[in-house]
């Protein structure tokens, strides 16, 4: 998301509708708009009144072409609708020569392009996050439209998170109406945190794969929304990942069995998937995990007891010197599930547990409490979890019992 | 001729200043600007959007410029403002 820079002072916001569009019952409209400045106070302390004459901060109009502000609408197509920032008034102007429409696949989603707008009014600019309701290309209509979590964070940098229950009717699935933060323990997560691969986009977005749903993670655990189906995002890419990693080239590797895909950002980048043995020279298949290393920005891949570095501008990738053991990285253990970058420091996945590894003493971090600790508590937000490090059995690491 | 059924490449410079990724053009300088500040007004897009990064108009730019939008700048935020002399 991006911020434009300014955001209004007060949560109780009055708007007024103006000028209506030529081809929707006024009191339809009056619906939509409601519904579409809900999508925002659904997840903020933000309230939004209508009014129907006087001074109100959101002024909404419907015109054609020139309408006063030097910023003419240019007919069907094109440009729908634009609304000012908050340090510019916050009014909303949407094109009256479109065709609005309400629930239906034909002309243009009246209540999206709304949504949209009143973000702008809000003080969000557009986001480069293609599912987000800030992006600023009309998708078409949505029949279940939900709020992207990127426009929810964006909202929440601007108002905060919601506080106070509307009692308000939900809107979604997912839209509740209690006073919780929505960013709350995952159910599943928190029950079993084993993973089957976690990675960063060249966004900068966290993400855990597990079977075949997906989640974001933010610094306070799993993002709102989540899991979502990995297929749904990743065109082609089934579940059940063994490893990935994004590249210095923005391209994100996701490796499975002896295959691997290529994708820039969720779009597949080129026909995939391809075998490892041809990709990656010198990687065995069913990899455990793969990481580019914040020591040296070259890729490691781990399997069993082994690693093996591999950098692309060598030839061979691979050295005749690997793989070598993976207790060369001290305090890691072997057969790991997952690994990922955070904040310059390689975290290892393993179990119910993670290692944070420090490049400076090459080695697993000492800390209190001691590595490993329970993944759910600290990446997933499960704060049932125990906070303290893990005991380890012979297969898997457990919750000790003094815990 | 490039892009039947799209936009024209002046459509196209047209679009890139209205969304805030080329500067307006002087009409004193016969509008002329440089293959150097397109392509990088083009890449800018092109980023924005998601696209593959060639800085020249290619199809799927032209695609994505001929879809209806939103009309604010895509460039607005503090980060895009004049740095300080």
């Amino acid at each position: 998301y991006a911020l434009q820079g300014s955001r209004w002072r007060v949560k109780k916001l009055t708007y007024k509708i103006s000028k209506y569009p030529r081809n929707l019952p006024q009191h339809k409209v009056d619906v939509e708009l409601n519904k579409a400045f809900k999508v925002w106070s659904e997840y903020t302390d933000l309230v939004f009144i209508q009014k129907k004459s006087g001074q109100v901060h959101i002024e909404i109009r419907f015109e054609k072409g020139e309408h006063g502000d030097g910023d003419p609408f240019d007919g069907p197509g094109g440009t729908l609708a634009h609304a000012y920032f908050p340090v510019y008034g916050g009014d909303a102007h949407f094109d009256d020569a479109e065709q609005w429409t309400i629930d239906s696949f034909r002309g243009t989603n009246l209540f999206q392009v709304a949504a949209h707008e009143f973000g702008h009014s809000l003080g969000l600019s557009h986001s480069d996050v293609k599912t987000a309701l800030m992006a600023p290309f009309y998708r078409g209509y949505e029949p279940y439209f939900t709020l992207d979590d990127d426009d929810i964070q964006g909202i929440q940098a601007l108002y905060g998170k919601k506080l106070v229950s509307t009692g308000g009717i939900p809107s979604g699935p997912r839209y509740t109406t209690t006073t919780s933060p929505p960013s709350e323990e995952d159910s599943e997560l928190c029950t079993d945190p084993r993973v089957d691969t976690m990675f960063n986009s060249a966004e900068g977005h966290m993400y855990v794969f597990k079977g075949d749903r997906y989640w974001r993670l933010t610094a306070d655990g799993v993002a709102v929304g989540y899991p979502k189906y990995i297929s749904h995002s990743w065109k082609g890419l089934p579940g059940n990942i063994d490893a990935a990693f994004t590249y210095k080239n923005g391209k994100t590797y996701f490796f499975k069995g002896s295959k691997y895909w290529r994708y820039v950002g969720k779009r597949m980048d080129g026909d995939y998937p391809k075998e490892i043995s041809e990709g990656f020279t010198g990687i065995p298949d069913n990899i455990d995990t793969v990481t580019v290393w914040t020591g040296n920005g070259k890729i490691y891949f781990y399997k069993g007891t082994k690693f093996w570095r591999f950098d692309p501008a060598q030839k061979p990738p691979v050295k005749n010197t690997y793989p070598k053991l993976t207790s060369n990285w001290e305090g890691v253990p072997d057969n790991l599930d997952a690994s990922i970058v955070y904040r310059g420091y390689t975290y290892f996945f393993k179990g119910n547990a993670y290692y944070r590894f420090n490049d400076r003493t090459f080695s697993v971090d000492v800390a209190e409490p001691a590595f490993p600790r329970s993944t759910a508590y600290w990446w997933f937000g499960c704060r049932s979890a125990t906070k303290g490090t893990l005991g380890e059995t012979d297969e898997q690491l457990v919750t000790s019992s003094n815990q | 001729e490039d892009n039947p059924g799209l936009i024209s490449q002046t459509a196209a410079m047209n679009y890139l200043s209205q969304f805030g990724y080329l500067q307006p053009i002087n009409p004193t300088s016969g509008g002329i600007i440089s293959q150097d500040t397109l392509s990088k007004a083009i890449s800018e897009f092109q980023a924005f959007a998601g696209l593959n990064i060639t800085g020249d108009f290619d199809e799927e730019t032209y695609k994505l410029m001929a879809l209806p939008r939103c009309g604010v700048k895509d460039k607005v935020g503090p980060g895009f403002g004049r740095s300080k002399r």
